[in-house]
């Protein structure tokens, strides 16, 4: 599903520049489930806003279901995102002036997949399944921290994606809402084969997944299974 | 320090009322250091707020050295907030077009005990002991979800404030990373003897603190001390 070769991204700030990636190169297979770890400011939102489509790598290759990405127009690299992807972004992302259902239900009216009935089903049933059925009219203001990340975890998978990327999904998660939260994705990941690739710092977390990745100052030092899961 | 007696906040939306502390009586004595835990969405960060004199309970009493905070103008709020608290919002609630350097100087700037060469030289010492002097003059849209929050927790305790207010400071951190946070915290509060109340949901972090209180649907249910530190 992935293919990354020699992955490049330069941040240019005047006369400096941040090499937040210096050449990452793997392959992530059609359902697995990937953890990505590494110290902070190593690279990895930067790494997963690339496979996100969200951003351009400024040197390398980005293969995605066998399509360069980077030769794909605005429109095209949109449509990859409202119909084949999930992302759970590391600030939430929510916008702050509509209630949770409307954020859960905001990439089916892109995706145009389901009508306004199926849209209204399947953001309750999201925001059930992340516990809070409670709060589907509140909008972000009027929810805690780790109230606004499991909405933005619903809205993350309401479309039936092929891929989800998760920032830290759980990093304002005690640990029994976590371990909810990993079960969904666990599901997902076993009975619909949705790929999943997730940044997170917590060991007990990255235990859930198949895989481990881990960056260092913006290279790949480590690639290895996850046993005994 | 701190006497809290049968605090209660109820949020009103409309007709619905979401009582998010239900009766909250507890003490904290000066230079101790108390971790809050308790599932997402129990009340910590609302507790928090009060306690740092951000938000008014909806009834129930607050001594914060002895002062009934709720008989205190906004002026005299304000002062106590500048000049007696640092604060590590959950949300790191950095100032956007503001650079790390500028956003850490900024409450030594409202509490007036610092010269502009001694506000510099504080910023800097602060962003270096938490890993950040590469950073120093980028604004938060150019560093990543760790390095805001470690500029956040810089900011807090750069006015040698008597009492520090982290709610989830180590959410977005790697665990090194964690463990030198979570060191600069101990050493304040031992060297120092800064009162430091922090929310997390890490149990390996919680064990930096003495003591520590749980929350569950707005109610207290355990306060214990910490064993073999
Ligand atoms: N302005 C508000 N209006 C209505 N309800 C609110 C408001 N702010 C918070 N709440 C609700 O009050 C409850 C407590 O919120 P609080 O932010 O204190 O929880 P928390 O323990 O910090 O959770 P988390 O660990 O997820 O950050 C939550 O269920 C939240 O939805
Ligand atoms: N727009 C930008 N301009 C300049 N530097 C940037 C920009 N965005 C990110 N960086 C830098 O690139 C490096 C990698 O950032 P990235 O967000 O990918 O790290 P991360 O691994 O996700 O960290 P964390 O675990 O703290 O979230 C960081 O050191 C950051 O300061
Ligand atoms: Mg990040
Ligand atoms: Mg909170």
């Amino acid at each position: 599903l992935i293919m990354v070769n020699n992955l490049v991204k330069t941040y240019i700030m005047g006369e400096v520049k941040v090499r937040a990636l210096r050449g990452i190169t793997l392959d992530i297979k059609s359902g697995e489930f990937v953890a990505v770890m590494g110290p902070s400011g190593s690279g990895k939102s930067t790494f997963m806003n690339i496979l996100g489509c969200l951003d351009k790598p400024t040197d390398g290759q980005y293969l995605l279901d066998n399509v360069d990405v980077s030769k794909l127009t605005r429109n095209e690299l949109a449509k990859i995102r409202n119909v084949k992807l999930g992302f759970v972004f590391q600030g939430f992302n929510l916008l702050a002036r509509t209630t949770a259902l409307e954020n859960v239900e905001l990439p089916m009216l892109y995706s145009d997949k389901f009508d306004s009935i199926e849209r209204d089903e399947k953001a309750k049933e999201a925001l059930r399944s992340v516990g809070l059925t409670k709060r589907i009219n509140h909008v972000p203001s009027q929810m805690s921290g780790g109230e606004q990340q499991r909405v933005a975890i619903a809205r993350s998978l309401v479309n039936d994606p092929v891929l989800i990327l998760a920032d830290e999904p759980t990093g304002n998660l005690d640990t029994s809402t976590s371990v909810e939260i990993m079960n969904i994705f666990q599901k997902l990941n076993e009975e619909k084969n949705i790929t999943i690739i997730m940044v997170t710092h917590e060991h007990d977390i990255s235990q859930y997944s198949q895989r481990i990745i881990s960056l260092r100052d913006g290279k790949l030092i480590e690639d290895y299974k996850v046993e005994n899961r």
